[in-house]
């Protein structure tokens, strides 16, 4: 279904995000 | 405990729900924190794949005939698009400034933002999708509720047409959604009753078979026999009655579970 491959792409751009936005944290801990 | 009550849910959502809750610890943990690097570009991606399911969702609300999808489903969206617009925020404030509190908190409520208008729209999307494989479990009980009138091997030939294909559909469907669940209680029920209904389906048929042949005939049993076709076909019916309600179940709470 089309609408969970939709999903699933948010789900894995915003998993990138938070990747990011965590190493920075990450280094400081 | 699995959280998601779908293996496609699950594996969806569960490497974002771990991703943020680790966001929020390593927020937490940092306080002031390091400068944030410039999360524009990952923003953006997010972005262009929210503006993607806001297409996919609306498409799917205007080609379906689900009442209760149409007016769920553009909650769900609103939700995520919502959240988007704080990451872009976010990305916007953290650009201005790399320490800055608010952008960080901003950050955390859009990407939980997102899990959840994300989980709410695969919860909506699943819940309709539950609601079809119901609609074919009901054909078949609409089918078992003639069984009692059915008098003629004529009769009962088309009986047979009409129910055999309903209920390999809802066979098939049911035990295809049994394999999807991640709770195993929740599968093993469905598994157990359409394993009955399949056991019982044959010995119903003969049951009107021999009540029919009685019929005709004019022997001695008629009441009996009617007595042993309608207990057979309530007994199915109660199956199908539990695969409904668990089929419905989209959390272990509702089912008395932890």
């Amino acid at each position: 279904e089309m609408i969970l491959e939709a999903a699933k792409s948010i789900i894995t751009a915003t998993s990138a995000l938070v990747r990011a936005a965590s190493a920075a944290q990450r280094e400081l801990i | 405990m699995p959280v998601f009550h779908t293996k496609i849910i699950e594996s969806i959502l569960e490497p974002v729900a771990q991703q943020v809750s680790r966001l929020v610890i390593l927020h937490e943990e940092a306080e002031d924190g390091n400068a944030m690097p410039d999360l524009a570009r990952p923003v953006q991606a997010v972005s262009l794949a929210v503006n993607n399911l806001v297409k996919v969702g609306h498409e799917t609300i205007e080609s379906s005939e689900d009442q209760v999808l149409r007016h769920d489903m553009p909650g769900a969206l609103h939700r995520v698009e919502t959240a988007a617009t704080l990451l872009q925020q976010a990305s916007d404030m953290l650009r201005a400034d790399p320490y800055s509190g608010p952008a960080r908190k901003k950050l955390i409520e859009g990407s939980r933002g997102i899990l959840q208008g994300t989980s709410a729209l695969l919860l909506c999307f699943d819940e309709s999708e539950v609601r079809k494989i119901v609609k074919e479990c009901k054909k078949v009980l609409d089918y078992l509720g003639v069984a009692e009138v059915i008098d003629t091997m004529e009769d009962l030939v088309q009986f047979l047409r009409d129910i055999s294909p309903a209920l390999s559909r809802a066979a098939r469907e049911v035990a295809a959604r049994a394999s999807e669940l991640t709770h195993p209680p929740h599968a093993e029920t469905l598994n157990r009753c359409l394993e009955s209904v399949k056991q019982l389906a044959p010995v119903l048929i003969c049951s009107m078979k021999i009540y029919i042949h009685i019929l005709t005939e004019g022997g001695k049993g008629m009441e009996e026999a009617a007595e042993n076709r309608n207990y057979l076909a309530q007994r199915m019916a109660d199956e199908i009655h539990e695969i409904i309600r668990v089929l419905q179940l989209t959390s272990y709470v509702e089912d008395g579970g932890e």
